[in-house]
């Protein structure tokens, strides 16, 4: 059974500014955490049997907390993956969709079928991490509404990836 | 050797090929050229004076002195184009780096920038800006959104309805940000649209400044009772400024359409496998 009221509470309490600007103690910006992550369990079950129930699909739906940092395992792992972007905008909008992916060249196709062009940027990395490539292309969405694209991947290698190039400086 | 340039159809921007630095704008389909030079810079937080044993803590921003220390006076830089984007990253230092970022067809700049873990082995608290400066003749005006809804006018060292004795000239002329700031010499606008709240002034006219970050070594003694400093090696921090430049009638209509953009940004869900188990129906 899901439960979206304990999120609902946390995110009521989280109004506050202690919670924003950081004028909380340390332990009370913990316990704040705490609340977040306690009502997010039961309303990510919520969600679940809602996307369930309307795609009458009885595949386990789950939720990536890692959306700030540029990590997906699923977009990363996976060979054939869909993506669904929905637009809460009561008008059109086009957006640059972009996925962390691991090296290899990808086909994307539109709600049509036809295919849109995509690129895989490499992007700089500090000295000693792996290289984390992402995938971009333009998506566009209808208001109120969504569309879903497919993403496969038809080589393990890139050879057109495109890295960053160093501009060379002049001395002094 | 010659300006790094990264443009769209709407939008061109330059970078200074000694210092990587943004150092121009420019509205193509207004014709509309503005020099502007970004930066990343650092108060040194004040841990009170002679004149007031006010520390700048959680609640209180106090700098210690009027002008802000630079995090570094030049960025290391990599350029990326595809015709899908155009990037500069720039390496500011180990704590403060920044992509800036343009798509076809998109009417505004974007700033990726990201900060900390803020050291403070120097026993320094640091609060760090980002600050865009411009030759435009603000005569001490700027503005600031309230709660995204009204603009309200700033003026530097002024408040509408007392006779301001300015004793704080950073911290006194800072005002909250709720999603957009913007300046005017009354034919060109320069807009910053924020991905949060945060505080922002312009202190000179024509630049125009936003406290991106900041982590503190004393208490203000305005009831928290700690320093605003993380546990650890400190916090790092990622958000995004867009940039507008356009001619001030025309500005409202692009920054009001792409700040409802922001907030209700698409929203992606991915699931495995092929085939399209959804569709409109």
């Amino acid at each position: 059974l899901g439960d979206s009221a304990p999120l609902d509470e946390a995110v009521a309490v989280l109004q506050h500014h202690d919670a924003i600007t950081g004028t909380s103690r340390q332990h009370v910006a913990d316990d704040y955490a705490r609340q977040l992550a306690a009502g997010a369990g039961p309303c990510q079950v919520l969600l679940s049997n809602a996307l369930a129930r309307l795609s009458g699909s009885k595949e386990a739906f789950s939720t990536c907390p890692d959306l700030n940092i540029s990590v997906c395992a699923l977009s990363q792992n996976s060979t054939r993956f869909q993506v669904t972007i929905y637009n809460p905008l009561g008008r059109k909008v086009d957006h640059m969709v972009r996925l962390p992916v691991s090296e290899g060249s990808f086909l994307v196709k539109d709600p049509k079928g036809d295919t849109v062009p995509s690129d895989v940027l490499q992007l700089p990395q500090a000295e000693g991490d792996t290289p984390s490539p992402e995938l971009l292309f333009s998506a566009s969405v209808p208001a109120l509404g969504f569309s879903t694209y497919s993403v496969a991947r038809v080589s393990s290698r890139n050879p057109q990836a495109r890295t960053p190039q160093p501009i060379p400086k002049k001395t002094g | 050797s010659g300006a790094l340039v990264i443009q769209n159809e709407h939008i061109r921007a330059t970078f200074n090929p000694e210092t990587g630095l943004l150092m121009q704008i420019e509205n193509i389909d207004r014709k509309l050229v503005l020099p502007v030079s970004q930066s990343f810079l650092w108060y040194n937080a004040s841990t009170g004076d002679e004149n007031s044993s006010q520390a700048s803590g959680a609640y209180i921003f106090r700098s210690y002195e009027l002008k802000p220390l630079p995090v570094s006076r030049w960025a290391q830089t990599r350029l990326l184009k595809s015709a899908l984007v155009q990037e500069v990253h720039q390496n500011f230092s180990a704590w403060c780096s920044q992509v800036v970022r343009l798509y076809p067809g998109q009417r505004h700049l974007e700033l990726e920038w990201t900060v900390g873990p803020i050291p403070t082995g120097d026993s320094w608290g640091k609060e760090v800006i980002s600050r865009f400066d411009t030759p435009l003749d603000t005569k001490g005006y700027f503005y600031t959104d309230s709660n995204g809804r009204e603009i309200l006018t700033r003026r530097r060292n002024y408040r509408p309805t007392w006779n301001l004795n300015q004793t704080e000239p950073v911290a006194g002329n800072y005002y909250p940000i709720s999603s957009r700031i913007y300046i005017t010499d009354g034919e060109k606008q320069l807009t910053v649209l924020t991905d949060r709240p945060q505080g922002g002034s312009s202190l000179q006219d024509g630049s125009l400044e936003l406290m991106v970050h900041r982590r503190l070594l004393r208490d203000d003694s305005r009831g928290v009772g700690e320093a605003l400093l993380e546990e650890g090696s400190g916090s790092r921090v990622r958000g995004r400024h867009l940039l507008l430049l356009d001619a001030v009638d025309e500005a409202a209509a692009g920054h009001r359409l792409q700040a409802e953009k922001e907030i209700l940004a698409p929203q992606l869900v991915l699931a495995p496998g092929g085939g399209v188990p959804y569709h409109p129906g």
